[in-house]
């Protein structure tokens, strides 16, 4: 079938890409996420624990508070919105006594508009 | 092309769905240009960190903006 | 299993031609990281 490897290139898979156990390398996966307001349509595969590296999308949540560099595809609105978000949040996480965010707004606030 | 034709059908509730040779050669280009852009900026981290391997963590430092990107 | 073989072996060649542009070299584990992320996406 067209669609999957011919046999020369099964063998340059096997030598160069397919991660063996003689390797010493984890299987990287990207974790499952659950929405709960979303209908999960991936089935849950099962991954025996030791043998994967769960691709993290927090452990360089800091790293996210400035856009990096792209290549051909430029940085989307949404992601300009999460970096600004992550900015604030660091932001946030360095002030001293008051919030500066509540001080910013607290002058916009009416209560009859939270009823 | 059939490969990514065949990629598709793994997500189709119908069996009878079918995509046409053009949604093929567009799903394929833009799945070109994702693998080539998420290869491109983990290779631009790993320059920045002046390493020739580019490695995991380089991926999952570009990975959130990557993701929202597409 | 062939069909992620077959995005796999994909996916390698074109970080090939990446690696090349920018004179860097791929892990294995990080051409089976981008797959991981191809296929989901």
């Amino acid at each position: 079938e067209n669609w999957s490897l011919s046999s020369e290139e099964f063998e340059i898979w096997d030598r160069l890409y397919r991660i063996k156990e003689s390797d010493g390398i984890k299987e990287p996966i990207l974790p499952q996420v659950q929405f709960e307001t979303l209908e999960n349509l991936e089935e849950i595969s099962k991954h025996k624990e030791e043998a994967t590296h769960e691709l993290s999308l927090s452990e360089w949540r800091i790293w996210q508070s400035r856009p990096f560099p792209t290549s051909v595809v430029d940085h989307s609105d949404r992601c300009y919105h999460f970096i600004s978000v992550m900015e604030m949040i660091e932001l946030m996480r360095h002030e001293q006594g008051d919030c500066r965010y509540e001080l910013e707004i607290q002058p916009h606030l009416r209560i009859e508009d939270v009823n | 092309q059939e490969t990514v034709d065949r990629l598709l059908r793994l997500h189709f509730r119908d069996g009878r769905t079918r995509v046409n040779g053009d949604a093929q050669l567009l799903m394929a280009e833009m799945l070109k240009v994702f693998v080539r852009e998420a290869a491109a900026r983990a290779a631009r981290q790993a320059h920045a960190e002046d390493l020739e391997k580019v490695d995991v963590e380089h991926v999952e430092k570009v990975l959130p903006q990557l993701l929202l990107d597409f | 299993q062939r069909l992620k073989a077959a995005v796999h072996y994909t996916v390698g060649c074109l970080c090939e031609e990446v690696a090349e542009e920018r004179d860097v070299q791929f892990s294995k584990q990080t051409i089976a990281a981008i797959t991981e992320i191809t296929f989901r996406q």
